[in-house]
């Protein structure tokens, strides 16, 4: 473990508290895809059913099934709790776009041949991706909430820290793992545009406003 | 050594 990590997974960690907190304080899920929360739970999902045979550490298996529980726990606020202040209709992004290709990528790109590996690889790409229809839905409205912009900060903040860690791992332990390197990079890159508004907007203390 | 490293990333 090395502070980068740590502080990506912490930012990750902060990101959905942020997002209960962002359901419950305004009583509805307005502004957040249902469509990206179902693409996380999917990801931990397929990610870390490890844990039923692989021992890593306390802190991997609690934040493990804290990912798992938590992304449940969000579908079932927005589908069930505060389904009628969710909107279908603006969460329109077709996620087989998504689901197709991270399939293929997976068969072609993984490091073993294997069930669980092959999950791994696919939870990998999805998650490069999974906000997709999430910023979709920020340029449609082409505005946002103040807490939900400090929910995708963090949570762009978690994938952005990971990559210091990837450099820092390749120098000290030799490790390098070009899948979730160059997914990473992926990620992070989808956040550079929403980045620019929050620091030039939202730090500054303006609401979130996409030029029109 | 890798892969054990690999899934200790969450």
């Amino acid at each position: 473990m090395n502070l980068f990590r740590l502080f990506g997974d912490l930012s990750h960690l902060a990101s959905i508290f942020i997002l209960l907190q962002k359901i419950q304080s305004t009583r509805s899920c307005r502004g957040i895809s249902f469509k990206t929360q179902a693409l996380y739970a999917t990801v931990f999902i397929a990610r870390y059913l490890d844990l039923f045979y692989e021992w890593v550490s306390l802190y991997n298996f609690t934040m493990k099934v804290f990912f798992i529980a938590s992304s449940c726990y969000i579908l079932y606020l927005m589908k069930y709790k505060y389904r009628p202040t969710h909107d279908p209709s603006i969460d329109t992004f077709r996620v087989e776009y998504l689901l197709g290709p991270c399939v293929v990528l997976a068969l072609l790109f993984h490091y073993k041949f294997t069930v669980p590996e092959l999950l791994w690889s696919f939870s990998i790409f999805l998650e490069s991706v999974a906000i997709l229809p999430q910023l979709f839905l920020l340029q449609r409205t082409g505005e946002a909430e103040t807490i939900t912009t400090h929910y995708l900060a963090a949570l762009g903040a978690y994938r952005a820290l990971y990559i210091p860690n990837w450099i820092y791992r390749y120098f000290t332990e030799d490790m390098v793992d070009p899948i979730a390197v160059t997914a990473g990079l992926v990620q992070t890159a989808l956040y550079l545009d929403f980045f620019y508004v929050y620091v030039t907007k939202v730090l500054q203390g303006q609401k979130f406003e996409l030029p029109a | 050594p890798v892969e054990q490293k690999r899934h200790d990333e969450l």
